[in-house]
């Protein structure tokens, strides 16, 4: 049996399970540093404060950073390290799911591993997929990795407060985006100061 | 045959072959947007001052963007584009290199696909291996993937003049760095105003 299809068939699996207990859920991939851990813990302290209970996955090939930078915010989360893999799979994320109580979850994040190529390929069984960049990447990564964006529901690209002391094109990004998903915005956010946090939330569907 | 047992095989005759011309070459990885390509067309930019002939492969999973930027640089470059890995491997290395007069070249580069975590277990056959992070994408990089920094010769922290900017505590990095590597130090650099770059090429070996 080929690998996606497999996991194919194991994301169809974990979305049921995610949905008969009514966990909206979402993998939030991207770069390597763009602020995924810094965003999800954000986006968290959010909606705790409007009364709903979230988990995290805290992807990552070793290491438990991000895990107790998510628990130390008040999230219920579990760790998920994939040794070699610089991608999370179904497979992982369906023993991830194992050790939560999803009846005491409304939203769970899925931090996936930091990378724009691999996690394209493998869907988790999430109900949105967005992908991460942040300004001080360069103004390429679009162009250079479309897959992933085509994979996915929402762009975000983060950091937009160092903008003004990196060469960074910001029109760039948001055409290359616009070509290749007409129907869709990137937004533009910065975890550090709260832009645009509100309007994401809103997009996520909360 | 296991995939990299023969990509050692093939990464050991490229080695020959590149030798056996005279060609000093470095393998440049490192985290997506660290500035690989900047970097190398700076390094380039001053071994061609001195009178060297440098070539350059840029990997990348899709594109141009990084060939044409090294080749309006001066560079005699060559594009890869990976299709779908997200790392390259001694055997594309084998067939970008026979589009080369190596007669013609002193020096070569090699971008790697930008990514911490695969790369580290496929070498190409150059006589170096470089790793590139950058400031903006946190103090955890070297932490979370030791692999990648224990199969490399030289690590580089790039973006040193933007640290004031983001929440970073480089000696933190540097600390990490130490205690994996015993015997080597984090080349701080800008590529932006040139700090570092003199004392890199030197520990480069030129
Ligand atoms: N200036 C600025 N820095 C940010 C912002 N968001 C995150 N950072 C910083 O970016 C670095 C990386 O943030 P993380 O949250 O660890 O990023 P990540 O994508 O989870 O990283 P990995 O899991 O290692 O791939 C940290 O130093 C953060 O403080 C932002 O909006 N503005
Ligand atoms: N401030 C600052 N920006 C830098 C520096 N070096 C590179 N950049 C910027 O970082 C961004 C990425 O640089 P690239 O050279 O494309 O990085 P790369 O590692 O080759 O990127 P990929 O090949 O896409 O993985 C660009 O916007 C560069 O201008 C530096 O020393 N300081
Ligand atoms: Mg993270
Ligand atoms: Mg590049
Ligand atoms: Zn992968
Ligand atoms: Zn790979």
């Amino acid at each position: 049996l080929d690998v996606l299809s497999e996991n194919k068939r194991l994301a169809h699996r974990n979305h049921h399970h995610l949905q008969d207990h009514g966990v909206r859920s979402v993998d939030v991939m991207g770069s390597i540093g763009a602020g995924k851990t810094a965003l999800i813990i954000r986006l968290a302290e959010k909606l705790i404060a409007k009364g709903l209970r979230v988990a995290a996955i805290a992807g990552d090939v070793t290491g438990e950073d991000d895990f107790k930078r998510m628990r130390n915010a008040g999230i219920l989360a579990v760790n998920c390290n994939t040794g070699k893999e610089c991608h999370l799979d179904a497979h992982m994320v369906e023993h991830a799911l194992e050790g939560m109580d999803l009846d005491a979850v409304d939203v769970l994040f899925i931090e996936n591993v930091g990378n724009l190529v691999c996690p394209a390929d493998f869907p988790l069984g999430t109900d949105l997929r967005m992908v991460v960049i942040s300004v001080t990447e360069g103004d390429d990564m679009v162009r250079k990795h479309p897959d992933i964006f085509l994979h996915s529901d929402l762009a975000v690209l983060n950091k937009v407060d160092v903008a003004p002391y990196v060469d960074m094109d910001i029109s760039l990004v948001e055409n290359d985006y616009m070509s290749i998903r007409r129907d869709r915005i990137l937004h533009r956010i910065s975890v550090k100061n709260g832009d645009g946090l509100e309007e994401l939330l809103g997009a996520l569907g909360f």
